[in-house]
């Protein structure tokens, strides 16, 4: 929620290309203090994996697929008040 | 609401206000829908089911709320769901973790495990969908009570996965299971624990192209489908493998919308085409089953 002092949170899809980013990947996964929220994990070559990041990470290729939750977080959350208070 | 036809099912709700709208739903359809407690959380909130009337079984686990309106609109006008229901008793669970989707309100909208305390950790929740007594905690869970795939202390430790089984073995004669979940567009059926085919595979396999075929009808969405192990990745202690291991040979388990653009945070506006694109799938699931006795 918005009284916690985040870095702008983003949700970040990556594409691995062979099993050894795989294994990387998942060796992040338990890097507890990272506090990467893995929305989708890592399972194989090919399958997307989508991890809500505080922050960009390193040199393994991805692209952005939300860039700002908690925006989103906020107009979700009007949506609902405004029906509400209708 | 005063009433389901002023309900809106276009925006997110509170527990409260979906609780509500269960028994405005029962109110308004005494004859055909009635409120079942199958127990209570970790938190002590109730868990409810809602049973709607007729004589046969399919339960289907976590259902958008819009897809209720139709049930009771459609029963009576829709031919092929009048048959369902006039044999089929049909079992929804909406709320399926109430304690962690009110944490979601409350607190931190991207929880999805429980709320249960483990001891001797400082981390709270298990992974509902990693808790059940398939294949429990090999690989394909996580036995670290900080991770978001932690399957807890033992199978069915979750009060409110327990819940759920006691229901399922009480009632003895669930024809069919399916539950659901966000996101990635995906038809499901077991195993998620070993790559071992399960034995109906090929019926399997068919029903779930016939569901995705009828549910692209609507909009075009397109979903993949195959087993949890092979369509997605290695999962332990899944839903639909204890349920398929109880018997129920149509165990199945949707990701719904999207592929990731939005994720856990799809848009309001997607909820009503979400809902009705997906009805098609189970209806397709339900005729199955109606026609395929066993």
């Amino acid at each position: 929620l918005p009284t916690l002092t985040l870095p702008r949170h983003q949700v970040l899809r990556i594409s691995v290309a062979d099993e050894a980013q795989v294994q990387k990947v998942k060796e992040l996964e338990d890097l507890e203090d990272l506090q990467l929220d893995f929305w989708r994990g890592p399972a194989h070559p090919g399958f997307p994996i989508d991890v809500r990041v505080p922050s960009p990470s390193h040199s393994i290729s991805y692209e952005t697929m939300i860039e700002d939750v908690q925006s989103l977080l906020e107009e979700e959350q009007e949506q609902m008040f405004a029906f509400r208070s209708r | 609401a005063r009433s389901t036809d002023t309900f809106n099912y276009a925006t997110y709700h509170t527990l409260e206000e979906i609780y509500d709208f269960l028994d405005l739903l029962v109110e308004e359809n005494p004859h055909l829908v009635s409120k079942i407690q199958i127990g209570n959380t970790y938190e002590g909130r109730p868990i409810y089911v809602l049973k709607v009337t007729s004589t046969w079984n399919t339960l289907l686990n976590g259902l958008p709320m819009q897809t209720f309106g139709k049930i009771t609109q459609d029963y009576g006008q829709d031919a092929a769901f009048t048959a369902i229901l006039d044999t089929m008793d049909i079992f929804l669970e909406i709320v399926t973790n109430p304690d962690g989707f009110a944490f979601t309100h409350s607190t931190n909208r991207m929880w999805r495990k429980t709320r249960s305390h483990t001891a001797g950790s400082l981390c709270i929740g298990v992974d509902p969908n990693r808790n059940w007594d398939a294949g429990f905690g090999l690989s394909g869970a996580s036995s670290n009570p900080c991770s978001e795939t932690y399957h807890g202390k033992f199978a069915n430790s979750e009060v409110e996965v327990k819940s759920i089984v006691d229901f399922v073995k009480d009632h003895g004669n669930i024809k069919a299971f399916i539950s659901i979940h966000s996101y990635s567009q995906l038809l499901m059926y077991p195993y998620g624990y070993k790559t071992e085919p399960v034995p109906d595979q090929d019926e399997l396999d068919q029903l779930s192209k016939a569901a995705v075929t009828a549910l692209a009808s609507l909009y075009g969405t397109k979903f993949n489908y195959g087993s949890i192990i092979k369509a997605i990745y290695q999962a332990s202690g899944s839903t639909i493998d204890w349920t398929y291991s109880q018997g129920i040979k149509y165990s199945f388990t949707f990701e719904l919308r999207d592929t990731g653009r939005y994720g856990f945070l799809l848009p309001a506006s997607q909820i009503i085409p979400t809902a009705k694109e997906t009805w098609l799938a189970l209806l397709t699931i339900m005729e199955h089953t109606l026609n395929h006795p066993y």
